[in-house]
């Protein structure tokens, strides 16, 4: 639905006879409509347009390429300016064991991240763990205990313990042959302080080597001042975005970006244990302008 | 002096894009904001300064009229009349994953428990990993009865084994536990019709996540076309949303939010607000 309006918008600027200032001006409100649909943060928006109208009106043209597509490159341009050009992928070596700690807001898809993330690094002849470090969900252990035992990976957790710091040192003691420990925790928001303080300590304590927060695709205004929250308490590492086989765009991972300074490292586009892949920023690009 | 379409247009894109930055689903927005014209165009008023509280007095006045829809639903008397019949109160409560589905569950049954009712619980969620172990610690720490199958059994037959146990045992609710689906995955929106068909609910629940955003359009009209739904509860409003998708999921469906989650505790659930939500979506 989304992509036919950008796809018009495209489309009326490949017809226009001449790319003048008015047939500009119209695909800026266009893109602007598309992106405000896509969830992208309206403040953004408005930055992202206001560069995209002085880029394509002052520029100069270069040489051996149409004005036309001078606007459609700078376009392009300036929102893979904040998703960077190339995926950085996350780093894992056999024998150096790494530990990520995921965390986000409730339902946002952490637990079925955690279990994805250990298939993907066992797929890739690597020797994947994880913990369950979430003591409030009723049947967190159970959900991520099914999950592991599925892809026969080893899983530790205490379904009766209420210190998730202990939890997890534990869980980290008796992993410590692995090449990556995922710790699972307890979905929250920036207003619960009592369990933002709680993720900061247990990062405190656990020291992960990166933490990656998992971004409901379906996320609408609030992602920025929900991702800045995050850093604020523990400075956030790189992104994982979910529930992208939906129909929503995903603009709130931009926001994300935005506020974390964190690359987007993975998506989900599923339920299923294989639904996860790198982020390709000029997909994701694709994806929002349809 | 007349306000005119020219000069209310200034006005009416600050207020879209207010709006917009508030949650409300684009298209929703867009169209509030081109009826607003019509019925402010040509309006008499005393003083052109007094343009601005003229539009936002009507902006309000439209949000309300939009979000108190004309169905109104008393949940609990809904269920008061079908205990006075003698017959098991069915709700079925549908939505995408995460939404708050299996916990709104837990505190709708809280509640009907406090007013007096007993309840038993369907878990038609078969399929997600830990669904079952999840729904039936809400149900030991309340003190309900739940029916359960194994992992992949029938959706529709566990809910109806539910339905069948409330009238053995005079059990006043049934309220069914379904697995979260994307409104665009056409086969479990199928089989979700189906266990609609199958149960013949007395009420369908959508939930929808406060912090939703252009996507909550999509998923209320999608669920309502292909399920049908007849009531909505917005989760998660304690999490500081500015309850844009309340005036989303009202508008495309013209059914009544009728409880917002507000916290992952039983007590955690509220009436709907209609003139809160409004004053929020406008600042
Ligand atoms: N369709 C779809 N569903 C997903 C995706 N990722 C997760 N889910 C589903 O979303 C729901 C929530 O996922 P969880 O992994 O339980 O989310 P969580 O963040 O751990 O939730 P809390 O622990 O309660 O904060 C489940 O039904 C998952 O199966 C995705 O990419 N696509
Ligand atoms: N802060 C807050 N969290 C909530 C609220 N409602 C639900 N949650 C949390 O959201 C997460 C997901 O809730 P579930 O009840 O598992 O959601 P669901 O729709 O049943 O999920 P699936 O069955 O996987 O589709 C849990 O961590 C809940 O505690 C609410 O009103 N406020
Ligand atoms: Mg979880
Ligand atoms: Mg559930």
């Amino acid at each position: 639905r989304l992509g036919a309006s950008l796809h018009e918008a495209l489309r009326k600027l490949f017809k226009a006879a001449v790319v003048d200032e008015a047939v500009v001006k119209e695909l800026i409100r266009d893109v602007q409509r598309a992106l405000l649909q896509a969830d992208v943060n309206v403040q953004l928006v408005l930055d992202i347009s206001k560069r995209i109208e002085e880029r394509a009106l002052k520029e100069k043209v270069p040489p051996g390429i149409s004005r036309r597509e001078h606007v459609i490159k700078v376009v392009y341009e300036e929102l893979t300016r904040f998703l960077g050009e190339k995926p950085v992928p996350l780093k894992v070596e056999p024998g150096k064991r790494k530990v990520l700690m995921l965390v986000g807001i409730q339902g946002s898809g952490k637990t079925t991240a955690a279990a994805k993330l250990a298939r993907y690094f066992q797929k890739r002849g690597l020797k994947p763990a994880l913990i369950c470090a979430d003591t409030y969900r009723p049947g967190a252990f159970d959900q991520l205990q099914q999950l592991a035992s599925r892809i026969n990976v080893p899983v530790y957790g205490d379904p009766k313990g209420k210190d998730p710091v202990k939890i997890a040192l534990e869980g980290l003691r008796l992993f410590n042959d692995k090449d990556i420990v995922i710790v699972d925790t307890a979905g929250r928001h920036k207003e619960e302080q009592a369990l933002i303080k709680e993720m900061k300590m247990l990062e405190e304590k656990i020291k992960p080597d990166e933490v990656m927060l998992v971004i409901d695709g379906t996320i609408g205004q609030q992602a920025l001042v929900q991702a800045k929250a995050f850093n604020e308490a523990t400075s956030i590492g790189s992104i994982l975005l979910t529930k992208l086989d939906g129909s929503a765009r995903g603009g709130g991972a931009l926001s994300a970006v935005v506020a974390t300074g964190a690359p987007i490292k993975f998506i989900s586009t599923g339920e299923k244990i294989e639904d996860i892949e790198p982020f390709v920023p000029s997909r994701f690009v694709g994806r929002l302008l349809g | 002096t007349e306000l005119k379409a020219e000069n209310l247009r200034p006005i009416l894109s600050e207020f879209k894009l207010t709006l917009i930055e508030n949650d409300v689903a684009v298209p929703v927005a867009e169209r509030i904001c081109e009826e607003m014209e019509k019925r402010l165009n040509g309006l008499q008023i005393k003083r052109i300064e007094d343009k601005r509280k003229i539009v936002e007095q009507n902006l309000r006045e439209v949000l309300l009229e939009i979000m108190t829809t004309n169905e109104r639903i008393d949940f609990l008397k809904t269920v008061e009349e079908k205990r006075k019949k003698n017959e098991p109160f069915v709700a079925l409560f549908v939505g995408i994953n995460g939404t708050g589905k299996t916990t709104t569950i837990a505190k709708v049954a809280h509640l009907l428990n406090k007013k007096g009712c007993t309840v038993v619980l369907a878990c038609s969620d078969t399929y997600r990993a830990g669904s079952i172990e999840q729904l039936e610690t809400h149900a030991k720490r309340l003190g309900i009865k739940m029916i359960k199958h194994k992992y992949g059994a029938d959706p529709a037959a566990v809910a109806y084994d539910a339905i069948c146990h409330a009238k053995a045992h005079g059990i006043h609710a049934v309220l069914i536990d379904t697995a979260g689906r994307m409104q665009t995955n056409k086969n479990l929106m199928n089989e979700l019709a189906k266990i609609k068909r199958v149960v013949n609910p007395d009420l369908t629940v959508l939930t929808v996540d406060a912090l939703t955003g252009n996507d909550a359009v999509v998923q209320a009209e999608e669920f309502h076309k292909n399920v049908g739904i007849d009531a909505t509860i917005l989760t998660k409003v304690d999490a500081d949303v500015k309850g844009g998708a309340a005036l989303s999921v009202t508008y495309v469906t013209r059914k009544p939010i009728i409880f917002v989650g507000t916290g992952q505790s039983y007590d955690a659930l509220e009436e709907f607000k209609p003139e809160k939500f409004v004053e929020m979506i406008i600042r």
